[in-house]
């Protein structure tokens, strides 16, 4: 129904805003509706201003930009929904330092509500695990999964 | 509800029967390239009922069963469980995929033979309905900046 | 010939003056999310004569242009220039591209005014004709890949 | 002409076998016309066999594996026909610190005939500069570029 619709707009629009001043401390981002006379119908589009930048569309943002910002809208809605599981694919690939310890916050700041499975090469980004499974290939074309200890130090089979 | 257990059985590069025992919170999976990550992250969209071959990087519907190394056959099925922990009393519910060289399936869950609808259904219930709500793959983190207005709301009245 | 010097201003985020002084073999670029490093190569590419303004990540050609911020302007226009040491006798040749709002474009070969196709004909004598020969887009190194068959041939040819 | 076409194939498919050997030892690859009886315009297909796996089209692989794959052929075509610049952006981001160590040899063998122009965020990739320039944004929304000198250690304004 538009009421429930519009309620949800304005819910995302506040947590997407807030988790962006976080990831971007000093920027703004919004949640705009493109014809907002049709409820039933409109599209949505996402505007953020950097700090210090003007105000622009994501598509204009560079490779890490993007992935934070990307990020930023999913968590907001995870806000007013959290999902059960979030499963992502070496989401920190093109994230500088600094933004892979934003992206480590986050993902603590979640994990109380959302249960996460996460790829990285990055060490860094370990760091956060509550588990860590290794996989590997013993014989050419055969995977096998272990976990880590990470407290002994050493590898044993899952 | 919670994943507990991912099990894998001749699904992709996964041979020999393996599992992983997962934690409430964060689970971070590490390895080489090539080594089996991502199809691990496949085996997981397979047992929530995706059907279509190209998400789970195929182009055929055999794609997804072993398909031999220089010393093992092609197998002849793959298989993959699911178990959630739901959150009311520690219940557990088992979801399980498999499928044959000759395109049979069988779904199930508790062991309780179902068709597909029933288990997507079921997963539905518990939150896992929309998957771009819940799951990036790999490469496409940037994607929420490029999908076009219509699809941004569509993916907005998930939260609702 | 290698190129010695890429210039820019006005440039997207670059509306002072700024130059790179490159050597023969591996130039490396690094820097913060953000910070200007692929607008740098969106430069290199318009100073190549590019004219697609999707390749260049804009959506209309002014994007280019650098647009202003919290305390500057927008400006009026953009240049680059790019020299080339030509192998032969350490001879340098300087490619100057400049645009204004308004859509005027001026080219440059060694300070001589000549239009966009005696720039990429000069470029192309170089060896610097299909883009795809030479460089790599951020997010794109798969894409050889995904490339269908015909433009792999298309690409092979450039071999020849 | 057809015999040009053939010759190109031919030493492309020498250049992409051997090149891809030291990327994943063991392991083989070649450059397929899809239509050899039609030389002027068939399309021209890569098939790549892993050490221990079976051969199979580029698109099967992880997304590691397939950036090292491209990388592969697009070095092989450099040695028939080196292009004078190659610039790269983040094309080590899909990999793992092994693979990024044979990215590493790859740059040394062609840099060359070849300049390149290479964005990274890896500071192991970083090793094998000749140059390496910073971009930074001292104000926001305008970048500064500056050398830096690795020996000196400090960095100096371009
Ligand atoms: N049906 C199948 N049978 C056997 N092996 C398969 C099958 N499908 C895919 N593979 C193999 O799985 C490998 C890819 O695994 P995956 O994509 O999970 O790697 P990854 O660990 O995610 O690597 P990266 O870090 O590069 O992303 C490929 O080498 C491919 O050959
Ligand atoms: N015309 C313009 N005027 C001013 N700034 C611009 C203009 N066009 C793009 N920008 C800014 O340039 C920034 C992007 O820079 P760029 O893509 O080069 O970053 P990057 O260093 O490659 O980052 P990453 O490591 O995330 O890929 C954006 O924040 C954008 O606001
Ligand atoms: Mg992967
Ligand atoms: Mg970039």
């Amino acid at each position: 129904s538009k009421k429930r619709f519009s309620e949800t707009v304005e819910a995302v629009n506040q947590g997407f805003r807030e988790v962006f001043a976080i990831l971007f401390p000093g920027g703004s981002a919004e949640v705009t509706l493109l014809d907002p006379e049709d409820l039933l119908n409109t599209g949505v589009e996402l505007n953020v201003r950097l700090p210090g930048k003007r105000l622009q569309n994501l598509q204009l943002l560079s490779g890490g930009e993007k992935a934070l910002a990307s990020l930023a809208f999913l968590f907001a809605m995870f806000r007013l929904k959290p999902a059960p599981i979030c499963v992502l694919d070496e989401i920190d690939a093109p994230l500088d330092e600094i933004n892979v310890e934003s992206l480590k916050k986050l993902l603590k700041t979640y994990e109380l509500s959302t249960q996460f499975i996460l790829i990285t090469h990055h060490p860094k980004t370990m760091e956060v695990a509550d588990a860590v499974f290794g996989i590997t290939m013993k014989e050419p074309g055969v995977s096998t999964i272990f976990s880590i200890d990470r407290s002994a130090g050493e590898a044993s089979p899952a | 509800a919670y994943l507990k257990k991912i099990d894998l059985f001749g699904f992709k590069s996964f041979p020999d029967r393996q599992e992983m025992i997962l934690k409430r919170g964060i689970n971070v999976i590490i390895g080489p390239n090539g080594s089996g990550k991502s199809n691990v992250l496949d085996a997981l969209l397979w047992g929530l009922g995706e059907t279509r071959i190209s998400t789970l990087r195929g182009t055929n519907t055999q794609d997804i069963i072993f398909n031999g190394n220089h010393r093992r056959k092609p197998m002849a099925s793959a298989e993959v469980s699911l178990v959630f922990t739901l959150s009311q009393d520690d219940e557990e519910k088992v979801f399980l995929r498999k499928s044959f060289r000759d395109g049979e399936s069988v779904f199930r869950i508790n062991s309780q033979k179902v068709r597909l609808k029933d288990l997507t259904d079921d997963l539905y219930s518990l939150g896992l309905g929309d998957r771009r709500y819940f799951f990036i793959e790999q490469g496409m983190v940037g994607s929420l900046a490029t999908m076009g207005p219509l699809e941004k709301r569509s993916l907005l009245e998930e939260a609702a």
